[in-house]
C-alpha cells in the first residue's frame, strides 16, 4: 500500500507545471524516505531530478518500494482538477496498474477520485557524479526568469559567463545583442539577494530553450541555484517549499 | 553551436 497526503494541493500543483513542458513521462520510485523522479527530455538534451522527502507529506506510507510510469501529461490533467486548498492523496497498491488521487475540499462534503493508468517504461537510470562546482550562483528566481525570457528574444542561447565581479549572461543574434549583468549583494540569505562562490571563472553556453522550461519552477521558491563548471552540464535548483528540490541538468552548447 | 547530449556527461547504471 502506497499512500502519500498533502494538506494544500497547491505544491503539487506547481511541481507539475515546472516539468509538463520538459516531460512527457516519467517513473516515480517511492520508498519509505519519500518520492524520486529521474527523467531525461525527448531529446536526451536535459535531466530532471526531483525529490519529494517522506516527512514533508501530511501523512506517507509506503509499505513495499514502488515504481510507477506516470504520463506527466494525465497527471497534469488531474492536478488542474483540484484548487489550491484541497487536499491531495494519492494511492495505490502493492504492484499497482493504476494511481488514484483523491481531492478534498476543506468545508465541503465533496471528494473528487481520479484514477489513472501506469504506463510500463524502461528504467533508464543516469549516474550523476559527484561534482565540485567551479562556480554557485544564488538569485531571485523571478530575476532569474526574467533574465532568461528577455534574453531569449536576442538569440537561441544565452552565454553565462561567472568572475568575482559577478555573473553575465548574454544573448547575440541577428538583431542585436543583449546583456545583463548581476553583483553580489552586500546581504546574502535575503530572498533578493544574489551570492556568488567562486573557485574558478567560468563561460559557459546553454540553449533557451531548455532555460525557459525550467523557469517554469520559479513559483516554488524564491531563490535558484544555479551550479557552473567549465564543459559540464548546468544544474539549475529549485527548493519545492520544505519538502524537497527540483534540479534540472542542462548540457552545454559547443562551438561547431 | 551545436548541443551536446546530457548522457555524454552522465552514463547509464
Amino acid at each position: 500500500m502506497f499512500e502519500a497526503r498533502l494538506t494544500q494541493s497547491a505544491i503539487l500543483k506547481k511541481v507539475l507545471d515546472a516539468i509538463k513542458d520538459l516531460l512527457t513521462e516519467a517513473t516515480f520510485e517511492c520508498t519509505d524516505s519519500g518520492i524520486q523522479v529521474q527523467a531525461m527530455d525527448n531529446a536526451h538534451v536535459s535531466l530532471v531530478s526531483m525529490n519529494l522527502r517522506s516527512d514533508g507529506f501530511d501523512k506517507y506510507r509506503c509499505d513495499r518500494n514502488l515504481s510507477m510510469g506516470m504520463s506527466i501529461a494525465v497527471m497534469s490533467k488531474i492536478l488542474k482538477c483540484a484548487t489550491t486548498n484541497d487536499t491531495v492523496t494519492m494511492r495505490a497498491v502493492d504492484n499497482p496498474d493504476t494511481i488514484e488521487f483523491m481531492f478534498d475540499t476543506p468545508g465541503k462534503d465533496v471528494q473528487a477520485q481520479y484514477e489513472m493508468k501506469l504506463i510500463n517504461m524502461d528504467q533508464e537510470h543516469l549516474g550523476i557524479p559527484e561534482t565540485v562546482y567551479s562556480c554557485v550562483v544564488k538569485m531571485p528566481s523571478q530575476e532569474f526568469a526574467r533574465i532568461v525570457r528577455d534574453l531569449s528574444q536576442f538569440g537561441e542561447n544565452i552565454t553565462i559567463a561567472c568572475t568575482k565581479e559577478g555573473i553575465k549572461f548574454s544573448a547575440a543574434g541577428d538583431t542585436g545583442t543583449a546583456n545583463v549583468k548581476l553583483a553580489q549583494t552586500a546581504d546574502s540569505g535575503e530572498s533578493d539577494s544574489v551570492t556568488i562562490e567562486m573557485q574558478e571563472s567560468v563561460k559557459l553556453s546553454f540553449s533557451c530553450r531548455y532555460l525557459n522550461f525550467f523557469i517554469k519552477a520559479t513559483p516554488l521558491c524564491e531563490q535558484v541555484q544555479l551550479s557552473l563548471s567549465n564543459d559540464v552540464p548546468l544544474v539549475c535548483e529549485f527548493n519545492i517549499g520544505e519538502i524537497g528540490h527540483i534540479k534540472y541538468y542542462l548540457a552545454p552548447k559547443i562551438e561547431d | 553551436m551545436a548541443q551536446r547530449s546530457i548522457t555524454s556527461f552522465f552514463k547509464k547504471i
